[in-house]
């Protein structure tokens, strides 16, 4: 780029060119800057469309202008020059040509070429900082306003937010600049941490409000995290969530905005209270079944029908009995497993046989299917049989001889 | 068998023929079990037991005897040096493993429990017992034999034979049947009497009757009216599935 600056003029000039003379010049500016020319002087032959003599600039191969004829200076300075630049980055390519004749002299044409910075900041197209942008020469850079942070996609400015509260059993969480307008491109995550025989409880303030679409979608959102669970989205504008109790020690809160709206947000002060259990409903009920048992309290636990305690192999118990630990666990905890009937053992070599055996589902009110293996055979019975309760199947069909009727042998001569 | 006719293959194929220890036959009444007259099978070992199926003709030396598991002779059949009663003929044969049913080799249904045995019903016997052919007695035969014969009368059953000068019995479990010159004959024994008869084209069949007794055939020549004795089997069915569920 040392070479990127300097005089460019028509061959002969100031003299006069010649006939059939031509000039093929071309600059390529770096990155962030452009290529400019700045004409002092043009004096060609003048015709139609200048189609005798003629310079032709371009850039990137775009004709950018087309000129002959006489201009002074200042119509050069004001109606030409300025458009004679390359695009960031790109080459600019003069050509100048003379025809066979001339019928007078002409001194032809002379330029001051020169590299230029491009302000991308003033370009729509490629300035995307949210917040401020910053010109330098070769580029540009954006940076936020007080109370956000650029993000790593080094134009968008999001909200800073988000803090570790771990150890705290009581406090205030809200959005950034609550009760103003929250920030856009905010991705916030609060930790909350007590100690395990702890849970933790959240209650909203009034003046919930997160952004939401017309339709109801959340465009910003609130969402919970438990150990077991996610809550939410939340948003809206009313009411707020019901208080929560989460059940966990440790929960996150991930508020996330995106980059319009003008919205309140939500404040929320949350404190700490022994961990319960909770009723086991997974394929099961319990007896004296209450919203929540505390610490000590017993109760029995009986799998829907259909279901066994998975406690030992082959312990096809419905029942079992737990209790509820500090930590707002039950112990013994079993899951409830579905009844498995497994394939009927039918005997490699017997007439009634599974159809597909290898797709046939042999779970808790399941149906397998059958059939005979002989034409001497008849299926007595439905074809299919179900997988009940007690792991067994309900009566199979039977496999029948086919009885009294000798096959009418052929008669055909 | 009297006045019948040889038949195909495959048209009796729930005959079974029984050699040996005692000649007689049986009828397949599923793919494990046969049934026969008890006086073919009473008192012998079930290791003795010759029996044949899915065959026409005794002279076939290529085809192996069905391995019998057990015998059951019925509890009330009563066997004397000189036999004057055959109530309650009936046995059951249970085979080691199950046969493998064919066009040549398939049961006979059983009746129904009260379906009754009526007075002149056609049904078919059918055996390789005694045969009056080419003007000759012969105590078997070759090919399997059939003939179709009417049911008789209770008063016509009751006039029973008498052999070796004792009064024979006749009782409700046995029904009697034949026609002239038609009859089961020495050496059909625990073979079947089926209904419809064979000769009607019309199926299902059921086996009414197992050949059980009768006159000595040859007496009154082969053309004289013939009565044979039959053991009704609807008496039985019960007897029969439940031993076949106890066995099972």
């Amino acid at each position: 780029y040392s070479t990127l600056l300097g005089w460019v003029e028509s061959p002969g000039y100031p003299k006069g060119y010649l006939p059939h003379t031509s000039l093929n010049w071309t600059r390529c500016a770096p990155k962030g800057q452009t290529v400019s020319i700045r004409l002092i002087h043009l004096d060609l032959e003048n015709s139609q469309d200048c189609e005798n003599d003629a310079v032709k600039i371009s850039s990137n191969g775009n004709l950018i202008a087309l000129l002959c004829g006489e201009r002074d200076y200042e119509e050069l300075h004001e109606t030409v020059n300025p458009l004679l630049f390359s695009s960031p980055g790109g080459c600019l390519t003069l050509l100048f040509h003379s025809d066979y004749s001339n019928t007078k002299r002409h001194t032809g044409f002379r330029g001051f070429y020169t590299l230029q910075d491009f302000n991308e900041c003033e370009d729509e197209e490629i300035n995307k900082c949210t917040h401020f942008c910053h010109n330098f020469i070769g580029g540009y850079r954006c940076s936020c306003r007080h109370g956000y942070h650029l993000d790593e996609d080094k134009h968008t400015c999001a909200g800073d937010c988000g803090e570790n509260l771990s150890g705290l059993k009581r406090g205030q969480i809200s959005s950034p600049f609550w009760p103003g307008e929250y920030a856009e491109n905010a991705n916030c995550k609060y930790t909350l941490s007590v100690e395990d025989h702890l849970q933790l409880e959240l209650h909203f303030s009034e003046g919930f409000d997160v952004e939401q679409s017309p339709e109801g979608d959340c465009m910003d959102e609130l969402r919970i995290e438990t150990h077991s669970e996610t809550l939410g989205p939340f948003c809206g504008n009313k009411p707020p969530p019901p208080p929560l109790l989460t059940h966990s020690s440790h929960v996150q809160i991930h508020f996330i905005s995106d980059g319009s709206g003008t919205n309140k947000g939500f404040n929320l002060h949350f404190r700490t209270r022994d961990k319960v259990c909770r009723p086991l409903t997974s394929n099961s009920n319990m007896t004296l079944l209450k919203q929540e048992y505390h610490r000590g309290e017993s109760a029995t636990v009986t799998c829907d029908l259909g279901y066994v305690v998975d406690s030992a192999p082959g312990n096809l118990s419905r029942q079992y009995s737990t209790t509820c630990q500090s930590n707002g666990v039950w112990a013994p905890l079993y899951a409830c497993e579905i009844v498995d009937c497994g394939r009927p053992n039918l005997g490699h070599d017997s007439i009634l046989q599974l159809v597909n055996p290898e797709d046939q589902n042999t779970k808790y009110g399941s149906q397998i299917q059958f059939y005979c293996t002989s034409n001497f055979y008849t299926l007595e019975g439905h074809d299919t049989s179900t997988c009940k309760a007690d792991g067994e199947w309900t009566l199979m069909p039977k496999c029948n001889e086919v009885c009294g009727m000798p096959e009418t042998s052929s008669t055909g001569r | 068998i009297l006045g019948g006719k040889a038949a195909m293959l495959g048209e009796i194929p729930w005959q079974l023929l029984i050699t040996e220890p005692n000649f007689g036959a049986a009828s397949l009444i599923s793919d494990q079990w046969a049934v026969t007259a008890a006086h073919v099978v009473n008192g012998v070992a079930k290791e003795s037991i010759k029996l044949y199926g899915g065959l026409i003709d005794t002279t076939r030396t290529d085809v192996s005897p069905i391995p019998v598991e057990k015998v059951i002779v019925h509890s009330s059949y009563r066997e004397a040096l000189i036999q004057t009663n055959y109530n309650n003929d009936i046995a059951l044969i249970k085979f080691r493993s199950k046969v493998k049913l064919g066009p040549n080799l398939l049961p006979i249904c059983l009746p129904e429990v009260n379906r009754g045995v009526m007075e002149g019903e056609q049904g078919t016997a059918s055996g390789w017992g005694a045969s009056f052919q080419d003007n000759k007695w012969h105590r078997t035969t070759d090919i399997l034999q059939h003939v179709d014969i009417p049911v008789m009368s209770l008063t016509e059953c009751r006039k029973t034979p008498r052999l070796s000068n004792k009064a024979m019995t006749f009782t409700n479990n046995m029904f009697c049947a034949g026609g002239k010159g038609r009859d089961s004959c020495k050496g059909d024994s625990g073979g079947p009497f089926v209904s419809p008869m064979l000769s009607s084209g019309v199926g299902p069949h059921y086996l009414i009757g197992i050949v059980s007794w009768g006159s000595p055939c040859g007496k009154g020549g082969a053309t004289g009216d013939k009565k044979g004795y039959y053991t009704k089997v609807e008496n039985y069915v019960s007897w029969i599935n439940e031993i076949k569920k106890n066995e099972t």
